[in-house]
Parts: structure tokens; sequence; C-alpha cells
């Protein structure tokens, strides 16, 4: 018997939204330490990772671990079902072939189940070590959003280069080139609107723009965004999801033909 | 130009 609740429904819809554009179908594991779940997209380009944590849930229950294969397309419909400030419960039996997801309004008068059928899936997982990377960098994600949906009106790729106080975002295309300078914060009150800029050793990499835009669907989860970028591994971007657990992407760099 | 590598490449599958 699996069974979880969380107090707010807004933040799993804001999950799915993180998740549906990138990948069709997914499983969820479930353990006692949480729900997970890892996928890489069709292409196999880039890889999203997600972690939720029994501690930031009301209540957790897990007597055996499962997974939960589901088509994201129906999960997130079923997910928009909910207000966002209903509470919402996730319930499935051992060896069950639904998952009912059970919201309830804050004052308790309105109730609603959906059961959706789950999938036999077959996913492969991939091993990702941990590791430190050269640079880190920690921005507004809305910031970020809105360099990687600008700079996708120039060219494809963008090309990220770190320095000691600061990083480049550039493009170059058909029409034109563009370079945008984001600083680290010398003062800032809140930290939300921070920029730093951790540098063991610059770098240079380049990017698919097209995923990027794809992973900037999790803005909506965190005031902040991380990008962690070593040379020749893929950049991670991660959002932390507060009390809860994070959502990560994980895309190759482009490689000089 | 520049090539685009698939995520597999980097990390082994379990």
């Amino acid at each position: 018997m699996f069974e979880c609740r969380l107090p707010k429904a807004e933040v799993l819809k804001k999950t799915m939204d993180a998740l549906k554009d990138l990948i069709k179908e997914a499983v969820w594991d479930v353990s006692a330490q949480g729900l997970s779940l890892q996928s890489m997209d069709s292409s196999h380009v880039s890889l999203v990772q997600v972690t939720l944590r029994t501690e930031g849930f009301d209540t957790f229950r897990c007597d055996k671990n499962i997974a939960l294969g589901v088509n994201m397309d129906t999960m997130q419909k079923l997910m928009k079902c909910a207000s966002n400030d209903d509470n919402i419960t996730l319930k499935s039996e051992d060896n069950g072939d639904l998952l009912s997801l059970i919201f309830e309004s804050p004052n308790g008068e309105k109730t609603s189940e959906y059961e959706m059928k789950l999938m036999d899936l077959d996913i492969e997982q991939l091993g990702i070590p941990d590791q430190e990377y050269s640079c880190t960098i920690k921005m507004p994600s809305g910031e970020f959003q809105r360099i990687c949906r600008d700079l996708s009106n120039i060219g494809e790729s963008v090309n990220i280069t770190v320095v000691k106080g600061g990083v480049d975002f550039s493009a170059k295309g058909d029409i034109g080139n563009a370079k945008i300078h984001v600083t680290e914060s010398s003062n800032v009150d809140n930290e939300k609107d921070a920029v730093t800029v951790e540098v063991n050793e610059p770098v240079n990499l380049t990017f698919a723009l097209r995923y990027l835009n794809f992973f900037t669907k999790a803005t909506p989860l965190s005031g902040q965004v991380s990008l962690s970028i070593s040379p020749d591994v893929p950049l991670v971007v991660a959002y932390e999801i507060e009390d809860l657990g994070h959502v990560k992407y994980f895309l190759a760099p482009k490689i000089e033909n | 130009d520049s090539w685009q590598v698939g995520i597999i490449i980097y990390y082994l599958i379990l």
C-alpha cells in the first residue's frame, strides 16, 4: 500500500508542468525516502530527475517499494482538475494497476476522486555520479527563462562563458548575434534576486536552446535556478522545491564539428 | 557547426 498527502496540489501541478513537454511516459519510484522519477526525453539528448522527499509530505506511507508507470499527459490532465489550494492524496495498492488522486478543498466541503490507469513501463535508468563542477551559477529563475527565450530569437544554441564575477550567454544566427552579460550581485536584500557565480576554473560550453527552453517550464517551482557546468560533461539545471525536493535537468553540451 | 551528443554517452545505463 502506498499513500501520501500534500497540503497543496499546486506544487505537484507545477511539477507536472515542468515535465510534460519533455517526457511522455515515466515511472514514479515510490520508496520510504519518497517519490522519485528519472527519464530521458524521447531523443535521448537530455535527462530529467525529480525527487520529492518523504519529509515534505503531510503523511507518507509506503509498505513496499513500487513503480508507478504513468502517461504524463494523462496525469497532468487529472492534476489540472485540482485547485491549487486543494490538498492532494495519491494512493495505490502494492500490485494494483490504478493510481487514485484525491483532491480535497481547504474547507473540506468538496472531495474529488480520480483513478488513473497505470502502465507497465520499462524505462532505462542512467547512473549519474556525484561530482564537483567547475562552475555553479545561481540566478533568478525568471531571468534565466527570459535569457533562453530571448536568445532563441537569434540562434539555436547558447554559448555559456563563465568567468570570475559573471556569465556571458551568447548566440549567433543568420539574422545576427546576441550577448547577454550577467554580473554577480554585490549586495542583495532579497535572496531570490541574487546572482552568485562560483568558479573553480572558467568554462565555455555550448548548449541547445530548444532543451533549455523545455527546462525553464520548471520556473514556477522556484525563484532561483542553479546551473552546474564542467568541461565535457552534461550541464545540470536544478530547481529546488522548497521543503520537498528538486527537479534537475541534464543536457549534454554541443561539440564543435 | 556543432553536434548534439546524447546523454547516454555520459552516464551508464544501470
